[in-house]
C-alpha cells in the first residue's frame, strides 16, 4: 500500500479558496467595518478567526449574513488580516502594525498578535 | 510580493477547532 502527499495542496485549496472570494461565488457573509463591506465566507473566518468561531457556532448568530464590527476596528487593519486568512501572507506596513495588531487581538487570532509582537521588538531600535 | 523583505514564520498561524465542543 501507498499513500502520495500532494505537498502544496493546503496552499494550492486556499488559492483557489481565494479564487472564490474574489469572484463572490459562494460567498455567504458581509463584514461592516465602519462604512467598508468586505465579502467573506463564514467557514474560512471561522478557520482563522476565534472572533468569528465563537459568533457562527452560534445557533442564534450563524444564520445572520451581515457582521457589524466594533467601531473601534480599523478597516485598513482588518482587509490585510482578511487578505492573510485567505493567502498566508501577512502585509505588515509600519504605519499600520499598532491597527494590524489591535484587530488581531479583537479578532481573537492570537498567533498572529504574538508574531505582530515579536516583529515589533525585533524591529526596536 | 516581488522586493518585500518576507520573513518566513514557521509556527501555528491560526486557532485549532476542537473536535467537538
Amino acid at each position: 500500500d501507498s499513500c502520495i502527499q500532494f505537498t502544496r495542496h493546503a496552499s494550492d485549496v486556499l488559492l483557489n479558496l481565494n479564487r472564490l472570494r474574489s469572484r463572490d461565488i459562494l460567498t455567504d457573509v458581509t463584514i461592516l467595518v465602519s462604512r467598508q463591506q468586505f465579502r467573506a465566507h463564514k467557514t474560512v473566518l471561522m478557520a482563522c478567526s476565534g472572533l468569528f468561531y465563537t459568533i457562527f457556532t452560534d445557533s442564534l448568530k450563524c444564520s445572520l449574513n451581515a457582521i457589524s464590527l466594533d467601531p473601534k476596528v480599523d478597516p485598513e487593519g482588518f482587509a490585510i488580516l482578511l487578505e492573510f486568512m485567505y493567502t498566508s501572507r501577512l502585509t505588515l506596513k509600519e504605519s499600520l502594525i499598532m491597527a494590524i495588531m489591535n484587530t488581531a487581538i479583537y479578532l481573537q487570532m492570537d498567533h498572529v498578535v504574538d508574531t505582530c509582537h515579536r516583529f515589533i521588538k525585533s524591529s526596536d531600535p | 510580493y516581488e522586493g518585500v523583505n518576507t520573513i518566513k514564520e514557521m509556527g501555528r498561524s491560526i486557532h485549532e477547532i476542537p473536535r467537538q465542543e
